[in-house]
């Protein structure tokens, strides 16, 4: 499981 | 990006349009839920403030702001502008017992005990909850206009593409954003009611929906 970190996403 | 998430966010911005006009135009915000926009405006608020810290593509920034302008606009006409044809008797959902389970849970399940984070997190726990008061609007009033139900059914639809966006992340890029996906399933599990009444009582051209 990745973290969302790098937040692209509306 | 790809096609799903592309017309995800179209969806999402034809949503809120839809919404904006029906009640500027119409110059009434009755049967519409000012809790729910109330709870989107803090979803945006809480979700969108890396714009001042990150800068990711035109596309985002414009996108954001986009969201952030018409979710106020939209409050501003429901509370302030039209604020006598608000049917603050009908929106009677106890938005508290969103808040508080799902400022909780922001705190307990996250990627990262940071600021940004815990709101990021916050915002979309939020979101999969934010349209309940404008459904329990619609169960308690027993009807929607349809030009409502049009604007729930591309609102439902974006986040049911912002999952299809998941799976082809998934398996292109291995990309899995746990909390997103399972909020987002969590949320557009909330539309399957309203989406069987839409295609069955709507798009038969009954114009209003009345709920049985």
């Amino acid at each position: 499981v990745t973290s969302n970190t790098d937040k692209d996403e509306l | 990006m790809n096609i799903f998430r592309l017309l995800g966010d179209m969806c999402h911005l034809v949503a809120i349009i839809i919404l904006f006009l029906k009640i500027w135009r119409s110059k009434s915000c009755a049967g519409i839920s000012g809790k729910s926009q109330v709870l989107f405006a803090l979803v945006f608020t809480t979700r969108y403030l890396d714009l001042f810290t990150s800068f990711i593509s035109v596309y985002n920034t414009v996108m954001k702001v986009v969201f952030l302008v018409l979710a106020y606009a939209t409050v501003y006409l429901i509370y302030l502008r039209f604020r006598s044809t608000y049917n603050s008797e009908s929106d009677s959902f106890r938005v508290e017992f969103l808040l508080v389970p799902v400022a909780g849970l922001s705190f307990l399940e996250n990627y990262a005990f940071a600021p940004l984070e815990i709101l990021w997190t916050f915002s979309i726990y939020l979101e999969s909850v934010a349209i309940l008061p404008q459904l329990f609007m619609i169960t308690k009033t027993g009807e929607a206009e349809s030009i409502t139900t049009h604007y729930l059914f591309f609102l439902g639809l974006y986040r049911a593409l912002y999952l299809a966006n998941w799976v082809w992340r998934y398996h292109t890029e291995g990309f899995f954003d746990q909390i997103a996906v399972v909020s987002g399933v969590v949320q557009t599990i909330f539309y399957c009611d309203f989406f069987y009444l839409y295609f069955t009582k709507v798009l038969r051209g009954s114009g209003k929906m009345t709920l049985p």
